[in-house]
């Protein structure tokens, strides 16, 4: 574990935490995609599945749980929870995230390191993380006036993508032979996703003003 | 560690 990779699990814990006090606190999920939700529980379920195969540490143990049971708590409080469920934005949260999902299945049957059951799921669920925030970039460039809360949640999860790059660099040059060409190639363009939208979002935190994109 | 199996990253 180097200050990278934990700078980036801090990131990405900090990014659900607000998501979930945002959700929790003040019932509104406005803003908020449910289908890129959707596909992030689907990611930790299919990534996840070594929690019962084999032990790294507590540590990571206690992340993957938090990671899996936040992701399916959010799509519930989302879908289901009488308050909640009636903030979503439908409407504008259009994006056909059934149609990320069986490219990525496909790619993952074609380009993995193994050929096992595990390891497909595991690389499927590489592609799919790497997409699965274009739903909410989608809903929030819809979004007139992004509230504060969902543009940290944004900001928070680019930062985690961020900071694992960090950690590749630095695992790099520190370990041998250590190279992971899935997970850095869907890593890169995952954090490439984000470019533009922390143009916005700094260019508002300078001008201390909401966080608006361009339509 | 090949970088196959070693999966200690989230």
């Amino acid at each position: 574990m180097n200050i990278f990779r934990l700078a980036g699990d801090m990131s990405h814990l900090f990014s659900i935490l607000l998501l979930l006090l945002k959700i929790h606190t003040i019932k509104s999920c406005a803003g908020v995609s449910l289908k890129t939700q959707e596909l992030y529980a689907l990611v930790f379920a299919t990534r996840y599945l070594d929690i019962f195969t084999g032990y790294i540490s507590l540590y990571n143990t206690l992340m993957k749980m938090f990671f899996l049971w936040s992701s399916f708590t959010i799509v519930w409080y989302m879908r289901y929870h009488n308050v909640v469920r009636r903030s979503y934005d439908k409407d504008q949260d259009t994006f056909r995230h059934y149609f990320l999902i069986l490219p990525c299945f496909i790619l993952a049957l074609l380009v993995h390191e193994k050929f096992t059951f595990l390891e497909v799921l595991w690389t499927f669920s590489l592609y799919l993380e790497a997409v699965a925030i274009l739903p909410q970039l989608v809903l929030l460039q819809r979004t007139r006036n992004v509230d504060n809360l969902t543009g940290h949640y944004v900001f928070f999860l680019g930062a985690y993508r961020s900071f694992y790059i960090l950690n590749w660099i630095y695992r790099y040059f520190t370990e041998q032979n250590y190279y992971k060409w899935i997970t850095w190639i869907s890593g890169l363009v995952q954090t490439a996703l984000y470019a533009d939208f922390f143009y916005y979002y700094v260019k508002s935190w300078r001008n201390s003003e909401r966080l608006q994109l361009p339509a | 560690s090949s970088g196959v199996t070693d999966k200690d990253e989230l």
